[in-house]
């Protein structure tokens, strides 16, 4: 059977969907001082299964810490109509399941045309292979 | 904000994948 680091450069998810996998590419990540945008694209995942009762609590916590400072690794990624519908639907009472949608897809493009490569050329990946 | 940080920290391990 293929090894799983091999299977990780297959593609982005094929890494996300490995716990090793998630977790030698968040070192990396943390190295890079950017570790918040695996965290924010796992935050956008959870949120979609969260409960209606939860939900709007955990909007505003992923809002507070990822977006609303645009300092952030995070914030700086996401464009700015993105940035501005999110903090629409922070402000309904019953906030839209897939509201983190657009901000998600962004991220994971960042991702997948800027640290994912870099990941697989690094020596933290090479050195574990 | 710590209960927010637990409600945070909850949902990102709830998308991650389980053991295989």
């Amino acid at each position: 059977p293929t090894p799983p680091y091999l299977k990780w450069a297959e593609s982005l998810h094929s890494l996300l969907d490995d716990q090793e996998g998630i977790q030698l590419f968040r070192t990396f990540l943390c190295q890079e001082g950017c570790a918040d945008l695996l965290d924010f694209w796992f935050a956008c995942s959870g949120f979609r299964k969260t409960s209606q009762e939860k939900r709007l609590k955990l909007a505003k916590a992923i809002y507070r810490k990822y977006i609303v400072d645009g300092s952030g690794i995070v914030s700086r990624q996401i464009k700015a109509p993105t940035k501005s519908f999110i903090r629409d639907c922070v402000g309904r009472p019953h906030p839209d399941p897939a509201m983190f949608e657009q901000a998600q897809t962004e991220i994971q493009a960042m991702m997948e045309e800027n640290t994912y490569p870099l990941f697989l050329k690094s020596d933290l990946y090479l050195e574990y292979t | 904000i710590d209960s927010e940080d637990d409600l945070l920290q909850e949902c990102i391990s709830s998308a991650m994948p389980k053991k295989k």
